[in-house]
């Protein structure tokens, strides 16, 4: 699920 | 990780570098609006809140530590450095910043993906990440001198959330449920933001001549 969000991104 | 995401990542990170280089070699801080830099601070300390809590991974953890120690420093040298802060020029870089702040409070607890504090505050920096920009800009324009140094931040800074552009529509393609409109909206617009100093700082650099932006 995390990949799916842009949370991941800076 | 995809190549358009690394490439945005290290551009910002250049473009971070190269400011924090020409105020610390120089000394000199002439042509930097401090406005923006505190707003970046503020969008870095407000997108980070979950470094501690949320491991994503080293690079991202590594990253998210340097642009907030970058964007911290940067403020606290314009700020308090004794010889740095004399160069900061006070009477041109008046862009009432906190009028940027106060709508995008108002906009990340109206529009945001889900209404939980550490949601609405990312959404915030969003929202603040593509205007944040406008002091620098504006101080530009009133000061109509562009060191090379200042063009080049800018026109990283620029490069940066093009690449994330790119980046979003290569996810889009190769992620399914990967639709994000808060972030595709907030980036797109602040890359509109620099288009038309792009399209000075190209020609300039075409013709060779010194970076004039109109008045």
């Amino acid at each position: 699920a995390q990949d799916q969000s842009t949370k991941d991104e800076l | 990780m995809n190549i358009f995401r690394l490439a945005g990542d290290m551009t910002h990170l250049f473009s971070v570098l190269v400011l924090l280089l020409k105020i610390h070699t120089i000394k000199s801080c002439a042509g930097i609006s401090l406005k923006t830099q505190e707003l970046y601070a503020l969008v870095f300390a407000t997108r980070y809140l979950d470094i501690f809590t949320d491991y994503i991974s080293l690079y991202n953890t590594c990253m998210k530590l340097i642009f907030l120690g970058s964007s911290f420093s940067i403020v606290w040298y314009i700020r308090r450095h004794k010889i740095v802060r004399r160069s900061y020029d006070k009477e041109q870089d008046t862009f009432r910043h906190h009028f940027l702040i106060l709508p995008c409070i108002i906009l990340a607890l109206l529009i945001n993906e889900k209404f939980t504090v550490k949601e609405v505050m990312w959404t915030f920096s969003l929202y603040l990440e593509a205007v944040a920009i406008l002091p620098q800009l504006v101080l530009l324009q009133r000061t109509r001198n562009i060191d090379n140094l200042t063009g080049q931040y800018i026109f990283l800074l620029g490069a940066y959330r093009s690449l994330y552009i790119l980046n979003w529509i290569y996810r889009y393609f190769t992620e399914q449920h990967y639709v994000h409109w808060i972030t595709w909206i907030s980036g797109l617009v602040q890359t509109l933001l620099y288009a038309d100093f792009f399209y000075y700082y190209f020609h300039s650099w075409k013709n060779n001549e010194k970076l004039q932006l109109p008045a």
